[in-house]
């Protein structure tokens, strides 16, 4: 069956489209056939892939504004590497919260238009605004799985709780199949206390503690480069820590310890 | 008179908080009096300042609200350090957005309730979230200036355009005195090619090689470490980059090149 897979958390800059754009890379690196759906109106996703749309091309806004017309498989892009796809996000969809108020159903508007797809894919990874707002909901309401980079920093991990009470409420009332997958450190760099302390408190934290996945994605400079390269860090420069800590991750992944 | 500065950059994780709590520090140690405004709903300001705010304590959500009742002076506490003052944010803020909607001059709910601010400062500094929707324009509607950090990764340039958009069509529509005071480069790191390149982007560019000014933030760990701590970094570690670099901006904001 399909992996349907969150990428969130609400603080931002923690690597969120990082770890989208590169698991996926190394997921379908393994053959694995990969979805990737930029729900961030900054489409950083779309840009890191090197994805230029044009004007009048399809999107992640039409699939989700316009229910009836739209064949969501339209709007789905091969990407440079075998076996990765993408839905691409605009600027646009910045206003689809507004735009939805009032709506009935608005928030299951993404797994609606997902329930259209008739390619089948292994894995499919959404990548999120750094925010806890309508797109995030939607995106949490369609997911079976989440998936929460933590950024090695203070502020990272204080975001958690808030990002666990709205997990909660989100299978309370939205979506009882939604579970967290698990908590991925990211930015981590050894020779520094605030990554230690962080990964301490990671540890030690009741709610998070058994969520800790095994891999690490380091703080590794060559993938902000890679984005410039609008590469996935693995086809990028293959050798680096980067690239080796995401394609752990994606081995963690199809193989849970 | 009163300087009024938002900073704002939609993109996630470039260094806002770190700006406006460590340059408002800088700013009280040159005998500035200061007042830092935290609008984002995840209180990170309040939070790197080492603030608790207890149940029932006035927030800035208080004052955007609730417009009649509450005397925004009430809402103002103050740090630990001598000349810096700050309105705290709650977590009930991310609510604001959608709470407004439709509400008459919705945009002007933070410039109205800063009017009634009785004391006068020097500099008034005011955080916002990583996005452009309602609290950020509330933002852009009240102030002055605009400073905008851009960390030296390709994601945070690429914000710029969107940004710039943004300010132009504040300007023309609601606040025609807001100006963009300049564009601080932040992480930068002079061992990495993309920050180089970064750097060169920016200076290349039309709309923002006249806007950059002298000082840049170098990326430094103890920056991040001082936010555990609840401190600006000049009081946590006075003697880092991080530190030296602040001070330098606030020097460069009080006497301009
Ligand atoms: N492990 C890492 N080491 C170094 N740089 C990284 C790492 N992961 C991501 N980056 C870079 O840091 C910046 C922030 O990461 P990214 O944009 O992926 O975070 P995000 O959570 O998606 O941000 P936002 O909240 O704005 O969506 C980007 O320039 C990215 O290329
Ligand atoms: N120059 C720097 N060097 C190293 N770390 C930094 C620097 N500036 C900020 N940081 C740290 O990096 C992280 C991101 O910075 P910060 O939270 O200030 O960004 P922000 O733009 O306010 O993020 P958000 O978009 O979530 O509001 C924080 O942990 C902060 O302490
Ligand atoms: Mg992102
Ligand atoms: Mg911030």
């Amino acid at each position: 069956p399909t992996r349907t897979i969150a990428v969130a958390n609400e603080k931002g800059g923690v690597g969120k489209t990082a770890l989208v754009i590169n698991l996926g890379a190394a997921l379908a690196l393994k053959e694995k056939s990969v979805l990737i759906i930029d729900m961030d109106p900054q489409f950083n996703a779309t840009r890191g892939l090197g994805i230029d749309i044009g004007e009048g091309a399809l999107t992640v806004y039409d699939i989700i504004m316009d229910e009836k017309t739209h064949i969501v498989d339209d709007a789905i892009l091969k990407t440079a590497w075998k076996g990765l796809h993408l839905i691409p996000s605009h600027v646009d969809l910045v206003g689809a919260d507004v735009e939805l108020v009032g709506v009935e159903g608005r928030e299951n508007r993404l797994k609606e238009a997902l329930e259209r797809v008739t390619i089948r894919y292994d894995f499919i990874l959404i990548d999120t605004p750094p925010s806890l707002s309508l797109l995030t909901v939607n995106v949490l309401a369609c997911a079976e799985e989440i998936l929460i980079p933590c950024q090695t920093h203070p502020y990272s991990f204080d975001a958690l709780d808030e990002l666990f009470d709205t997990i909660e409420g989100i299978k309370a009332e939205i979506n009882p199949g939604l579970s967290i997958t698990g908590i991925v450190p990211t930015f981590f760099d050894k020779r520094t206390k605030v990554s230690h302390q962080v990964m301490e408190k990671l540890r030690k934290n009741d709610r998070y503690q058994n969520l800790l996945l095994d891999t690490t994605i380091r703080i590794n400079t060559t993938i902000a480069e890679s984005t410039a390269a609008g590469k996935p860090v693995i086809y990028y420069r293959s050798a680096c820590h980067g690239s080796s800590d995401f394609v752990e991750l994606a081995e963690e992944m199809i193989n849970p310890g």
